[in-house]
């Protein structure tokens, strides 16, 4: 294993959603969840937030590992 | 590591010994708590350069597809699991696909994904993703930004706002955000298992140069021995233009396989290798 922790290869997983209100608050949808639930789904992975950005269409983090 | 999160979309990419899988059923409660619900699912990888490494769920393809398909709801019935070969043994493509019946086309037919895997990447220019001054005390953030000026990275998607993060002593991680696109690098540069990785989305009515100045760049970058492209796409064969656009940078296309996943469309896997090896 690289002593950096990386494996190499990753893993990818895509995750699509509907609602019946998909223009409820916004149209924001999951990018409502806030950085703490977020952080429990990465805690299951064994990741956390390191670095974030977005614009009007979605959020994007970098992650530790 | 990445994850983009979208209004009805998420999208995650882990590496090292992290298990990934286990978000499926936090981000599902989470999804139904804001009235979503799941109605497509992807999961792709390479193969492990340490398979022995991999924890639980992720100890063998057989395991990853128990454990998802345990995790899904019902509603997803169109499901799919297929190991994609090429010549090489130590290259194969994982793919698991589950949709339900009510959203065939969750995907515009327009947009297709890259995924780029490559290895035995040159020596000197994965020095670059080293750390200058290790422990130094310079944030990753900033340590992210010179790496991404000093190797030209940046130059794959020169209108995207980027967001970077060098990791201490090397490695680096890079998302790239554009309008409504995405895309992602991420580095592990040691000697013997190197490795990089570039993600993108487009769009089949895109200029058809802009795919091949991306792999130019990526392959200038980091010049790999062995480089896998899988591209998804739901009704185009913009995977020709892969090979047109490798083969004049030295590398050759060995093997390339496709198969047709509910929902996803088609997936096509292609192993090039340097003429040099």
């Amino acid at each position: 294993m690289a002593a950096s922790g990386f494996e190499g290869f990753e893993k990818r997983l895509e995750l699509h959603f509907f609602g019946d209100d998909p223009v409820s608050h916004d149209n924001m949808g999951l990018r409502l969840l806030d950085l703490e639930s977020l952080q429990e789904v990465l805690n299951a992975v064994q990741c956390t937030i390191v670095s974030a950005v977005g614009n009007h269409y979605f959020d994007a983090y970098v992650l530790s590992e | 590591s990445s994850l983009f999160v979208y209004p009805t979309k998420v999208i995650i990419k882990t590496c090292g010994t992290t298990q990934l899988l286990k978000s499926i059923r936090p981000l599902l409660q989470y999804a139904h708590d804001l009235g979503l619900t799941l109605c497509e699912c992807r999961y792709t990888r390479g193969s492990f350069i340490f398979p022995k490494s991999q924890p639980f769920p992720h100890t063998s393809f057989k395991d990853e597809v128990i454990y998802i398909e345990e995790n899904l709801p019902t509603n997803l019935c169109y499901r799919k699991a297929t190991v994609m070969p090429s010549k090489l043994p130590t290259h194969s493509w994982h793919v698991f696909t589950a949709s339900d019946q009510t959203h065939p086309q969750n995907m515009p037919d327009v947009l297709y994904t890259m995924e780029i895997c490559m290895t035995e990447l040159d020596r000197v220019l994965a020095r670059k993703f080293y750390l200058r001054d290790p422990g130094d005390g310079k944030s990753g953030d900033i340590a992210g930004k010179e790496m991404t000026e000093l190797t030209g990275i940046g130059d794959t998607n020169p209108g995207a706002i980027l967001c970077e993060f060098a990791f201490d002593p090397c490695g680096y991680s890079m998302n790239g955000i554009d309008g409504d696109r995405y895309s992602t690098i991420h580095v592990t540069p040691e000697d013997g298992y190197s490795y990089a990785s570039y993600e993108c989305v487009g769009s089949i009515y895109d200029d058809k140069d802009d795919v091949v100045k991306v792999l130019k760049k990526v392959v200038q970058v980091f010049r790999p021995g062995t480089m896998t492209v899988s591209i998804t796409c739901t009704s185009h064969d913009i995977w020709t233009r892969i090979a047109l656009a490798l083969e004049p940078l030295g590398l050759k296309c060995r093997s390339c396989v496709m198969d047709e996943f509910p929902t996803a469309g088609s997936i096509v896997f292609q192993l090039f290798t340097a003429r040099r090896k």
